[in-house]
């Protein structure tokens, strides 16, 4: 149990510094920002914790708690990509991830989903239009008004010219 | 593989017979608030074998489509949702749960009654965790995977391994 | 102190529907949802509670548990204008409540909140162009690169073209 | 009456003297993700006498400008924030609050040093109820104003009678 905890830590805080740096790079910041994972006791890692810091590229501060709304979300999708690299599962479904992201890191997210997307099935719901110019496929679900219920049509993206 | 498209019965604001698809490698789901797009999650994770207390919903009943409340009360309504898998091989697998009208829930895995343990057996050999529910992020919870303490970080770890 | 109690009830229910008929009403839906406040029980307010009920145009259900998370959003803004009703501040400050919202929804939010200002100052945080679209100016805040630290500008934007 | 400006010093991400403002009937606020606008929110709650763990921070120092958090644990850095309130009749009238070098709290009006008490009547007699909020919504707090217990709608209705 032990050895299969330390390889699954071991795999993750391997990747989730590299995940980090391509969800926050940009041409002012060409390196983007850094995060890792630490265990709190090395030697009863599942009686204290897992500490998890990640670092905006201007940022100098460790502590998680200071970071604001949208700098949560990239950090928080960072772990969530890292986790599930260890055990990757044939698809993956977000509803409404990038509620608190700006234009840039909607567009930032939405790549790396893009990039990922041989090998790993991508299903993400979105209010905002930068998620679905980057889609293959779009669902459009409405409510029909006659009964009140709703219902869907499916459009073929690839059809139309690369986004 | 990856997941083709899905087939709902009454399930949630889906009323009727319903298939939602195809899905492509990268698949956005838009549409106005209140529309019904959260509940398509809830149906994938409803036929994953996902706990109700996730999708909204007190008890199994209330994932059944209802006109309004009224109806919600009547007895004998049934529900089912319908996930077509398509293989590396290109062949499909169908999974199925069912809300019988006694307000149970049923499997079936290619048309063929399993119980949940055959069934999770098999999503697990495919690489979907129910259980971790680690490529799951339903609305409002992305900011506090961030702020989880350590505590909840080595939990959530352990539920991979 | 209950009278007090009964009397702020009594201000707010009679608001409340109206508010929300505001924030929901459409070409499609004239008249809107419709939203009331209920006491547990009639007898002692106190020790129960008040309970919320708000129903979008077309829905049917009384539970608030059902809803949407742009419907929440919006029932839970036309709760918070309704309180704010009875014993109005000169100003109110709203971050980032349009998160959940669609484009449809926070033109309305943010029509509602410019028919408010003459006599209630708002300051409305947010990543959608829509709101400063309606605002009369615009406080631009970025950071600065070389010092890291946060700078503001200002914009009059009542000069421009009517929004 | 209505704010029309706020001026800061040291506050959290704004570092040195900085004059915001003039705010209009109907002020945006917008810029990038980690720019500083909950930061502005944070700091007009400051002066207004929010408690510090509602603005993000875990002491009063935490509020402070910082470059790095070697920075943080320096004694004897100092704060403010002045909010400039125009009345009806057009006079200025100035509130701030300091964070001292010692790390404690100092209210003043007018620049005239006063106490919580006072300060708190002067803002309660211009309609600004500190206590009760219900003119202020945080990030991320909107959604859960709705699915409040009955209950908790009874504690936040007794608060502004
Ligand atoms: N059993 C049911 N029968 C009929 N309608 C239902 C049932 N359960 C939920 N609904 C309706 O489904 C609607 C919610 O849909 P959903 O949460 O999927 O919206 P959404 O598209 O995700 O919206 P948002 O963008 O605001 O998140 C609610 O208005 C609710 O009344
Ligand atoms: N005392 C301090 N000194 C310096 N910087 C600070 C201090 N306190 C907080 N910060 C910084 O301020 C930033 C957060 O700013 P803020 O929360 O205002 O962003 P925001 O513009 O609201 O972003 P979002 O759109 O993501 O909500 C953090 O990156 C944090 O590091
Ligand atoms: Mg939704
Ligand atoms: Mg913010």
């Amino acid at each position: 149990r032990l050895t299969r905890f330390m390889e699954a830590l071991e795999h993750i805080s391997g990747n989730i510094d590299k995940i980090y740096k391509q969800l926050t790079k940009s041409s002012r910041h060409p390196l983007g920002g850094s995060a890792y994972l630490n265990l709190e006791n090395e030697e009863e890692p599942f009686l204290h914790g897992i500490k998890y810091s990640a670092m905006p590229p201007t940022k100098r501060f460790r502590d998680m708690e200071q970071l604001s709304g949208g700098e949560k979300t990239v950090a928080a999708l960072a772990l969530l990509f890292s986790i599930h690299s260890y055990k990757p599962s044939p698809f993956f479904i977000l509803d409404e991830v990038d509620a608190a992201l700006d234009n840039l890191n909607v567009a930032k997210v939405a790549g790396f989903i893009r990039s990922k997307s041989n090998g790993l099935q991508s299903i993400v719901i979105s209010l905002k239009d930068t998620f679905y110019h980057k889609a293959e496929a779009m669902v459009g679900v409405y409510k029909d008004f006659q009964t009140g219920c709703s219902r869907t049509l499916t459009f073929d993206l690839t059809k139309f010219e690369e986004s | 593989g990856k997941i083709d498209r899905i087939e709902l019965e009454n399930f949630k604001s889906y009323k009727g017979h319903q298939v939602i698809g195809p899905f492509f490698d990268f698949t956005a789901i838009i549409g106005p608030n209140g529309s019904g797009k959260s509940n398509l999650m809830d149906a994938i994770s409803f036929v994953l074998g996902v706990r109700t207390s996730q999708l909204r919903g007190g008890q199994l009943k209330d994932l059944i489509y209802a006109f309004d409340d009224r109806e919600k009360e009547q007895g004998g309504r049934r529900a089912s949702v319908k996930l077509v898998y398509r293989l590396e091989n290109g062949t499909e697998l169908l999974f199925t749960r069912i809300i019988t009208g006694a307000g149970g829930s049923e499997y079936m895995i290619d048309d063929r009654v399993v119980n949940w343990d055959d069934y999770n057996a098999r999503l697990k050999s495919l690489g979907i965790l129910v259980k971790a529910r680690n490529f799951l992020v339903f609305q409002g919870d992305v900011e506090s995977i961030a702020s989880k303490t350590p505590r909840e970080l080595t939990v959530l770890l352990e539920q991979i391994c």
